[in-house]
């Protein structure tokens, strides 16, 4: 463990208990896009299979059924409970095309054909994409609450930090992997021209409007 | 990369 990593890790925790409580205080949650909720709880469950296999930490342990559980819990708010504030019409990206590529893929480009190290790649690659379906709810609504723009940018810099990690374990460690580099570089990617309207405008006070 | 090493990572 790194401070790149914990603090990755703590932010991504942040993301989480942010979109909660404003799902949770709004009882809404409009503005979210529940597709992406459903790309993150298959990330997670086709990553963290190992729970039952290998014991790494307490912490490693602990993390990861929180993970699952609050993005199955995200899950039943959008779609259960808050169901009537879900913004289906423009919740409508298509996210068998991401599935779709992201396995494929994983069956080509991985470090062991092995159920396990398959299911694995394929969860690093989703969550590269996964926030797709949010970025372009954003831009069709041109708009989002300020809690949901901190949300993004907690979970934004989690894979952020998770760069620096990466980085610092190179060095200090001569350990890497490039699957999770290169998608982790695209995820990050993925979120810049937010994290610029997130530090131009919400920083300043103002509300953060998509140019139309 | 070692297994365990790799897979210690959320």
């Amino acid at each position: 463990m790194n401070i790149f990593r914990l603090a990755g890790d703590l932010s991504h925790l942040l993301a989480i208990i942010l979109l909660l409580i404003k799902i949770w205080k709004t009882r809404s949650c409009a503005g979210i896009s529940g597709k992406s909720q459903i790309l993150f709880a298959i990330v997670y469950v086709s990553r963290y299979l190992d729970l039952v296999t290998t014991f790494i930490s307490v912490y490693n342990t602990f993390m990861k059924l929180v993970f699952i559980s609050t993005s199955v819990a995200t899950i039943y708010l959008m779609y259960v409970k808050f169901k009537a504030t879900y913004d289906h019409n423009h919740d409508s990206f298509r996210i068998e095309f991401l599935l779709v590529p992201c396995f494929l893929l994983a069956l080509l480009i991985n470090n062991a054909f092995t159920p396990l190290e398959i299911l694995w790649t394929f969860s690093i690659y989703l969550e590269a994409v996964a926030i797709l379906p949010q970025l372009f709810l954003v831009s069709k609504t041109g708009e989002a609450e300020s809690i949901t723009s901190h949300y993004l940018f907690a979970l934004g810099s989690y894979r952020a930090l998770y760069l620096l990690n990466w980085i610092y374990r190179y060095y200090a460690e001569g350990h890497y992997d490039l699957i999770a580099i290169f998608a982790g570089a695209i995820q990050t990617i993925l979120y810049c021209d937010f994290f610029y309207l997130y530090i131009t405008k919400v920083l300043k006070g103002k509300k953060l409007q998509l140019p139309a | 990369a070692n297994r365990l090493g790799k897979k210690d990572e959320l």
